[in-house]
């Protein structure tokens, strides 16, 4: 379902200051797997996320998505994509500052047509333990519930591709576990899962772990007993 | 350095919806103690890290810095002690969007007068690894670039009393490593630490810790062979 060749992404600051995000990754990803990424603080996984969920371009390289080149779909085919196969878990949650937490997690439903979106919206915050935060907006909200929200957001239109970057990284060990179960399910399923992640134990519940560093992918291995 | 006693929060948000923050807590913390505060998503914990940093109010119950109570503190007393004696770590950073990670940190410096403002700044950014990202905005960083920057705004001034909402969620194990054993050298020097932490391996760097849940404290205990 993903097939990335040489990618690569270069930002220039300034007339001087050139960083290489990503210096040329190649790998595939088959529809129903589960893989993690591991990677230092600046190693290119969020970018590389950014990528994969077609929200940013690379600079080279090219990204098949479905078997299809990315950089020659329209921007319809594009929205098209991000808003009905992709589901993405943003590190920063990205939501709507001023509408409500179930209003935020029905938007991707109402863009899409569905009738009983508040319906739906509110049983995902439920499955995420925010059944009594529905009508907070996020600044009423911890910081480990708007991490919350934005799960639900992303899984509430049933996408095929997971992408989630971070969910769990400023949850409490039992709201983790809530989450990557919710994950799990979803990949049993046979959606499609790429998890970022800074913590071993959460990689663990993948099934490939690919390890970045410096805009390069340094291992790509099978997780042990999965 | 900090009593509370019976600190509660309490939000009133529209008509009907009562959230208390906070139930009644009451603690002291002695100088240069290092006490981790545990919990669950929205048990508390940041708001009480905003209470305990001059930076939000109790709706009841008494705030102690240093023996005098923070309720009878004119605006002038308490923006000093939030200047000059706390460094506060923001569980969402905090920092300038439009201005460079440098000019971030050596806010505080040029608040307090200090001549030497950037050169500190940038010591501070490079003790944190961030030796190549002075110049780089906020969005111009990865998400653990951010926060290793709020770290060292926090750090910069040596503050006596540390406040730290979760510095390592969304840092790699040796970027976590490396900003506790900065904690740990500051705990060292005689300065007072409390910091929240979802992790239970950050709590045991602590020499006591507090659990949160519902806005009530639930124990207390010093951490095993600390
Ligand atoms: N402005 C607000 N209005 C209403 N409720 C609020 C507001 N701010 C926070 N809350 C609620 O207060 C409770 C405590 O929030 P707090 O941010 O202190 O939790 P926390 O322990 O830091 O959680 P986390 O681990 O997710 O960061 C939460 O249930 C939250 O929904
Ligand atoms: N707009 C930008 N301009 C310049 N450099 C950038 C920009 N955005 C990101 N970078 C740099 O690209 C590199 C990769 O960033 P990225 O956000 O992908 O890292 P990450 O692996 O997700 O890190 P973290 O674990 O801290 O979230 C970082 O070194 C960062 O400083
Ligand atoms: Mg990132
Ligand atoms: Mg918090």
């Amino acid at each position: 379902v993903i097939e990335v060749q040489n990618l690569t992404k270069t930002y220039q600051l300034g007339r001087d200051t050139v960083v290489k995000a990503l210096r040329g990754l190649s790998f595939s990803i088959q529809e129903g797997e589960f893989v993690a990424i591991m990677g230092p603080s600046g190693s290119g996984k969020s970018t590389l996320m950014h990528i994969l969920g077609c929200l940013d371009v690379p600079s080279k390289g090219v990204y098949l998505l479905d078997g299809k080149e990315t950089n020659r779909m329209t921007d319809n085919q594009l929205a098209r994509f991000r808003n009905h196969k992709i589901g993405f878990v943003f590190q920063s949650f990205n939501l709507l500052p001023r509408t409500s937490a179930v209003e935020n997690v029905e938007l991707p439903l109402v863009y899409n047509g569905y009738r009983n979106a508040r319906k739906l919206a509110t049983e995902a915050l439920d499955r995420v333990g925010l059944m009594d935060r529905l009508h907070h907006r996020p600044n009423e909200l911890s910081i480990g519930q708007q991490q919350r929200v934005a799960i639900a957001r992303a899984l509430v239109t049933g996408p095929s591709l997971i992408l989630a970057d971070e969910p769990t990284g400023n949850l409490d060990t039992r709201s983790s576990e809530e989450v990557l179960s919710i994950i799990q399910s979803l990949n049993d399923e046979g959606r499609t899962i790429v998890l970022v992640t800074h913590e071993h134990d959460i990689s663990q519940h993948a099934k490939r772990l690919v390890r970045l560093r410096d805009g390069l992918i340094v291992s790509d291995e099978p997780v042990s007993d999965r």
